[in-house]
């Protein structure tokens, strides 16, 4: 489902320049439970954006089921992310004067084949999956960090995407509440959803089937855990 | 030099309210290292805010250094959360269109007794020791998750605060790089500096000598470590 090949990524600052990814190839396969990990600065969210059509390269190509990213037209790149893809974000980015249901609901709004009288039931659902019953008419800053990661997780799932993309998805989390999470992607991905999540810990990474490590914007080692 | 006694915080959101905090009583002598866990939602932050001075007390008492807080002026109060606590936001707060060095800069405008000259070597050094020597021109979106993060601890270093409070200090953190973080905490605190940090990691919290743990509010358990 995903082919990357020679991408790389140059952020420009004035005269300087800074070479977040550097000609990476990476293949991935429709279903597969995929860790990223990685030292603070390697790279690894960049790469997550540009898988998650957040972001171009620079050079190189993206191949998405199959198309080259760099041949659509602004529309369909935007369709793609919309419909196929659940991206959680590291720093959450909800929308601040909204609710928990309303920002889980967004996603919705783009997709065109969900009634838009199932929205709310389906936010809901995706809210009270993620342990957040009693707190969905809450906005943003009135939630606990872990809360916050947790709307953001539940905006993921809401469409059903075909690939979820998670950025951290438990850096603000307990072990307890951590588990619950995991297991939600492990029942996604049960289902054939393509998971790939970035995360710090060992200790998460052990859930998925193979675990990629960045330094420096090149990949560094790409091995299985023997774990499907 | 801390002392909470029946510590009550409660949020209303209309003709809700969220008892974050049941009557907590807690007292921390200055120098110890606590680590506070606890479930997402338990009431960490909530109890850091109010140790840090951010927030106040629904009902209850809070001394800090022996004087009732609520019998400060609002300059006293200001004045004590600016000099003498240097606090790790669990959402890292940084200004936006403000370069790391300047974000890190900003507590020493608060500081009298700084001599105005320093303030960039200050800075400069906190931001070496997190590790950020070559990202102190970037702004906090032209940096990753963990960098963001170790810009908002140089920034609660800096002035060299009699107690430091560390909101998930290492939650953006890969595990080397939260070992450095914390051997910079462990460093401070045995110059004498207070230190509280919140973490949802055991292998974090290990290396206070006492952790704190919530539960819907309360204190569910409080015991030394056996690590001094
Ligand atoms: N401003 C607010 N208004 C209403 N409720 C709030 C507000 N801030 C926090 N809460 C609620 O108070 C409870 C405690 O929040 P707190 O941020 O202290 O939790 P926490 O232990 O830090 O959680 P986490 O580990 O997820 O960061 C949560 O259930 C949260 O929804
Ligand atoms: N918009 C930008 N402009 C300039 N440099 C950037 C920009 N975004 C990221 N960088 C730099 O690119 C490098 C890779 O960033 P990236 O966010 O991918 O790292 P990361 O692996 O996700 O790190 P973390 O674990 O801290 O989240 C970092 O060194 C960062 O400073
Ligand atoms: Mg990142
Ligand atoms: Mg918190």
């Amino acid at each position: 489902i995903i082919k990357l090949r020679e991408a790389c990524k140059v952020y420009r600052l004035g005269d300087i320049s800074v070479e977040a990814l550097k000609k990476v190839d990476l293949d991935i396969d429709k279903g597969e439970f995929t860790a990223v990990m990685g030292s603070s600065g390697s790279g690894k969210s960049t790469l997550m954006n540009i898988l998650g059509c957040l972001d171009t390269v620079t050079s190189g190509d993206y191949f998405l089921d199959g198309q080259n990213v760099n041949s659509l037209s602004k529309d369909e790149y935007a369709e793609i992310r919309n419909k196929k893809i659940g991206f959680v974000f590291q720093g959450f980015n909800l929308l601040p004067r909204t609710t928990a249901l309303e920002n889980v609901e967004l996603p919705l709004f783009y997709s065109r084949h969900i009634n838009k009288n199932d929205y709310n039931s389906l936010a809901r659902n995706a809210l009270i999956r993620v342990g957040l019953e009693d707190r969905m008419h809450h906005e943003p800053n009135k939630l606990s960090g872990g809360q916050q990661q947790r709307v953001a997780i539940a905006r993921a799932l809401v469409n059903n995407p075909a690939m979820i993309l998670a950025d951290e998805p438990t850096g603000n989390l307990d072990t307890a509440t951590s588990l619950d999470i995991l297991s939600i992607f492990q029942e996604l991905n049960a289902q054939g959803i393509t998971v790939i999540l970035v995360t710090h810990e060992p200790d998460i990474a052990k859930y998925a089937g193979r675990i990629i490590t960045l330094r420096d914007g090149i990949i560094l080692s790409d091995e299985k855990t023997g774990d499907t």
